[in-house]
């Protein structure tokens, strides 16, 4: 729909739904979506920043979204 | 929160060109 894959759209969903003040970390994504390697969660990642929909926060590990 | 004014002040950059992207990205697709 949003021109995202479903594993982009995944992690994008709960980056979205995180509300506290430094974002969600790349170690809690990968406990909610404990079906998806690391390294598919790492592209997705490099991927929704690449393309602005997230941003990282206090360090390289924590992000955002644009949309919050 | 519990962030630091530095924290805070390099979310906020971060922010503004995440959304420079963004909007870099919405021209490209019209």
């Amino acid at each position: 729909v949003n021109g995202l894959t479903v594993h982009q759209s995944q992690v994008l969903n709960l980056i979205k739904n995180c509300t506290v003040p430094e974002g969600m970390s790349v170690q809690e994504l990968k406990f909610h979506l404990h079906d998806m390697s690391m390294s598919t969660i790492k592209q997705a990642v490099d991927f929704l920043s690449s393309e602005g929909h997230i941003y990282s926060t206090v360090d390289d590990d924590h992000f955002k979204s644009t949309d919050a | 929160s519990g962030l630091t004014e530095e924290q805070k002040r390099r979310i906020e950059e971060n922010r503004q060109k995440a959304l420079a992207r963004r909007a870099e990205r919405l021209a490209a697709q019209r």
